[in-house]
């Protein structure tokens, strides 16, 4: 599945 | 970032900083009837260990990186005062949950529903799992111990908060973003879901000066 681009939350 | 996040970040912040104020002020783990369970300490120090592998190699903000560097440094504090510090003050008879189970589960579901097969990926999955349920130990003890100081229901509330607004910011980072992130979705929905029950009590008992007592 699609994975969010960059981790940006805690 | 938007305020939704801000404000659940330091909500989530106040529940670290109200559980080192008692911990400080009562100079123990357990007041008179209130009880922190140290299982729910130490899975939360391992969700963040396990969530922020990328601290040095992925550097989104100074926020970030600041607040992922305190998250790491006052669990890892807090299960330090427990185990050490305030050891015999800590009852392991009325901390009774088997957390293996909810740290076995995450681990497998991570293994299964993850975005990417590689070891970074998998912890950081396991660790929004394990986050999920990690209130578990701490909310069965309440239910053995039948009742709590206002302080420890002040830092369930904070605690209950700072995830309950993340799923706003979700909502809200969908409608301008088109953001979507399932596994942490479901996990912060189940992850609130559990203190509904709590934010019940809270909010018809506590805040009504009652004491907090489970029917």
């Amino acid at each position: 599945s699609s994975a969010p681009a960059a981790k940006d939350e805690l | 970032m938007n305020l939704f996040r801000l404000v659940a970040d330091l909500m989530h912040l106040v529940s670290i900083f109200i559980l080192l104020l008692k911990m400080q002020k009562t100079r123990s783990v357990a007041g008179r009837c209130s009880r922190i369970s140290f299982k729910t300490q130490a899975l939360y120090a391992t969700v963040f260990l396990t969530r922020y592998t990328d601290l040095f190699a992925n550097f989104q903000s100074l926020y970030n990186t600041t607040m992922k560097v305190f998250f790491i440094a006052s669990s890892l504090y807090i299960v330090f005062l427990m185990k050490f510090k305030f050891k015999a003050t800590n009852d392991p008879r009325l901390d009774t949950f088997k957390a293996q189970y909810v740290v076995g589960g995450a681990a497998a579901l991570a293994l299964i529903v993850n975005y990417a097969f590689t070891v970074q990926e998998v912890l950081w999955t396991f660790s929004i799992y394990l986050e999920a349920v990690a209130i578990l130990p701490q909310l069965f003890m309440l239910t053995k111990t039948g009742e709590a100081e206002v302080i420890t229901t002040h830092y369930l509330f904070a605690l209950g908060t700072y995830r309950g607004l993340y799923l706003v910011n979700w909502i809200y980072r969908y409608w301008t973003e088109y953001y979507v992130d399932w596994i942490v979705w479901i996990a912060g929905a189940v992850q609130t879901g559990l203190y509904c029950d709590f934010f019940y009590i809270y909010f018809t008992k506590v805040l009504k000066g009652a004491k907090f007592e489970l029917p």
